[in-house]
């Protein structure tokens, strides 16, 4: 079902975008 | 952007009301989600200097609206590390005379960027990460386009 392979490839990007959000570093040096 | 971004304020739990676009312009929401993106930063000195009672008066909105953008901008430059630069900031006028949504949306815009930065931002992320994948999208793209304009 091309519909759920949409849904599943959305929630994989989302996923990843906010994983990686959860991965980066931040902070001001020193 | 403004409808997701209310949503995604909601979730912090202040104790200001927080349903309607009216109940954000008076900056008071805005300023206890700062509060509690960083208590140490915010401090109650910081936030004593927000006027909780102001009514329909705009021009106390407009003051309370400067005071919060100001707040989390040098936030980012300070503690997060980064200056943004080339992003539209909000018409905190608009916001406080006329409600206008969408200025609004850019300010909650830029405190979903502190919260995804701070030092608890896993809290924050992972109730984003909890609510609808349209509003999920939405908050990606918001955060991408304030990403877009950062310099460290």
């Amino acid at each position: 079902d091309p519909n759920m392979k949409a849904g599943a490839a959305n929630e994989g990007v989302l996923a990843n975008f906010f994983n990686s959000l959860l991965s980066k570093k931040t902070g001001a040096p020193g | 952007l403004e409808s997701c971004a209310m949503r995604h304020i909601q979730t912090f739990g202040v104790e200001a009301p927080c349903k309607t676009v009216e109940d954000l312009t008076s900056g008071i929401v805005m300023a206890q989600a700062l509060q509690k993106i960083d208590l140490v930063y915010f401090n109650d000195a910081w936030i004593s200097r927000v006027k909780p009672e102001v009514g329909d008066n705009w021009r106390l909105k407009i003051s309370n609206l400067k005071k919060v953008l100001k707040g989390a901008l040098d936030y980012n430059q300070e503690i997060l590390g980064q200056h943004i630069d080339d992003f539209t900031l909000p018409d905190v006028n608009l916001i406080g005379e006329h409600s206008d949504a969408a200025e609004l949306g850019r300010m909650l815009q830029l405190i979903l960027g502190c919260a995804v930065n701070c030092e608890q931002k896993q809290e924050y992320i992972q109730t984003i990460m909890m609510m609808e994948e349209s509003v999920q999208h939405v908050v990606m793209t918001a955060i991408q386009e304030l990403m877009s304009k950062e310099t460290p």
